[in-house]
């Protein structure tokens, strides 16, 4: 067991150097075990140097470089063990509309071997996507599906107020 | 392997019969708040066999089942049923199309179903072991998740390795 | 200070009562001690019940319609102890459209009396804004400032790309 | 009683003198991730005299100096200065304009002025003292803080009902 985690921790950070230089588009991180003699119990220690910025902690980062930072480092483990199906819940809410195309892009590249759903208040990300479903509450309490998109919408008329109609 | 279809009925807010086919590519989930897109990823947790009411936000199981509305009664049952498209064979079974269903009943009873047959929870355990898509795999991400990953709670990123390796 | 803190308590109650029906449009709410004989130690409950639904516990509610309650009991607090300025970070995140209207009519209410800056990635609250302030990095890692509108600014125009620009 | 205006130089990513003329009514912050706009929140707080550097997302209080980037050296203060239109007289000064300033060396001094006059920190939290208004009031709300207030943790409610009584 420790020869597997060992084995996977390295993979992992070596998809976790080249991911967070992607998603950052320069800037370096990196994942290491404060206790390398015993893998089975250490903790995991991130470091990240945004592009021109100097080395930081993981806490004097912003919201956005969080986010996208912990991105980084869930899509590295998914590179070692591709999930056929995601579901991710709003992740892209701190995101500013730059941090927000880099990250579909990676979405994009993945799109392959896993199936992503995103729940998601982005118009960005509402753009990018194949398929859009819009929950509703006609009824009180009660949700109600629509089918909205499957691949030929015109992104310029999506909006949530459009969706409760 | 696919996710092709999930029908929820008697689960949280869904008090009518839902059909939510999932095609290839991206998909967007989105509407006003309150309106039962988390509940989706609730479901889709919950008939992978989630035991932890606390992670379907939930004090005790009994919640998760439609409680009425101003307008509507209660309902006595939840059932979710999950149909995946096994093709490339990364489910140990024979079946090349899967569909799994779990009930609940307010007495506290639960039925649990692959391919229509009676079976036990720890059968649709098993059924996904290994093949990152548990209840408790990282395909399924709350946003709190991405906060946790990379907050100080060192435990949070250790689960994440522990599922990848 | 026991008086004091029950007084001002009592107040906050009746506040939160009707804000929270204002910002849900419907529905109610209230919090009250655990241990009405100890206030200065009691925790203190809040219970919700958004329009048309069952009375159900905050962790069953969405993560925008927790956002909306805790921003009626936020400014519920205000309201007994005005605060001449307040700052508020993101914390539109997760409303939707609609909700971010409200939230923002309830900001115009106070701003006679507090002086309100927020951060935000959200455009309807960048339109809602009398003065808009851009912050950008030209140079990496140095914060540079540009005053973007006062007041007379066209809406249509402003986006986060802009203001790179 | 207002906020006129924020000077910020050697804060954090202010490497340059910056000035943010607070007008009346409601003030938008907008850019990309990482450019500094929380930053702003934390000089704004650093003023008021806040001591906890966990507040301020740092480990040590020297962190909150511009440590440098690839293209500039670290700088050796941290200067930040708050004026105020004290028209009402809320602050306990005969001044109807009130300026603070703060400063931190690298050396760990600090100094700390009202109205130009050195002072201690200890008068800066007097003159804030019962106004709502200093570094732990609720005017500055981050956005941990929202869920914070409605979750479990009942201390964090109980503070803000304190700080308001
Ligand atoms: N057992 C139940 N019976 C009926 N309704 C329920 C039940 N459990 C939860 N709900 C309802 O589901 C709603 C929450 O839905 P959900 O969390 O899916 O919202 P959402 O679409 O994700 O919204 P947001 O954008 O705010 O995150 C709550 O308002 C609650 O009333
Ligand atoms: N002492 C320091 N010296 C130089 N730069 C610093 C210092 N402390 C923090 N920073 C920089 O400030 C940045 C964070 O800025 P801030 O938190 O204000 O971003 P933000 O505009 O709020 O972004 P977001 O939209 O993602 O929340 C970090 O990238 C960090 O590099
Ligand atoms: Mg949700
Ligand atoms: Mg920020």
């Amino acid at each position: 067991a420790k020869e597997l985690f060992e084995a996977t921790f390295a993979q992992v950070k070596i998809n976790f150097k080249k991911l967070f230089t992607e998603l950052f588009t320069g800037g370096e991180a990196d994942i290491f075990l404060t206790d390398p003699s015993d893998p089975l119990e250490s903790d995991i220690e991130i470091i990240a140097r945004p592009r021109g910025k100097k080395l930081i902690s993981i806490t004097m980062m912003s919201g956005g470089e969080r986010a996208l930072t912990a991105i980084s480092l869930l899509f590295s483990l998914y590179m070692v063990k591709p999930s056929p199906f995601c579901i991710l819940d709003e992740i892209d809410a701190p995101l500013d509309d730059a941090n927000c195309r880099r990250f579909l892009k990676i979405i994009d590249t993945f799109s392959n071997q896993t199936q992503f759903i995103l729940i998601t208040h982005n118009k960005i990300t509402m753009e990018a996507s194949h398929n859009l479903y819009g929950v509703t509450m006609e009824q009180f309490g009660v949700t109600k599906l629509v089918g909205v998109k499957f691949s030929e919408f015109e992104p310029d008329n999506v909006s949530e107020s459009t969706l409760i109609i | 392997m696919n996710l092709k279809k999930l029908e929820i009925l008697g689960f949280k807010s869904f008090a009518n019969k839902t059909v939510i086919d999932f095609s290839r590519g991206m998909t967007a989930i989105v509407g006003p708040n309150g309106c039962g897109k988390t509940n989706i990823l609730d479901a889709l947790r919950w008939v992978l066999g989630e035991q932890k009411v606390s992670m379907l936000r939930g004090s005790k199981m009994e919640e998760i089942i439609f409680n009425g509305t101003r307008d509507m009664k209660p309902l006595g049952m939840s059932e979710v049923t999950l149909t995946l498209d096994n093709d490339k064979g990364v489910l140990p079974t024979e079946y090349t199309t899967v569909q799994i269903t779990r009930r609940l009943f307010r007495s506290g009873e639960s039925e649990y179903l692959i391919n229509k047959v009676p079976c036990r929870l720890k059968d649709i355990n098993d059924l996904f072991f290994d093949t990152g898509m548990g209840a408790h795999s990282y395909s399924v991400i709350q946003q709190d998740m991405i906060e946790a990953v990379i907050s100080d709670k060192a435990e949070e990123r250790r689960f994440l390795f522990e599922e990848a390796a």
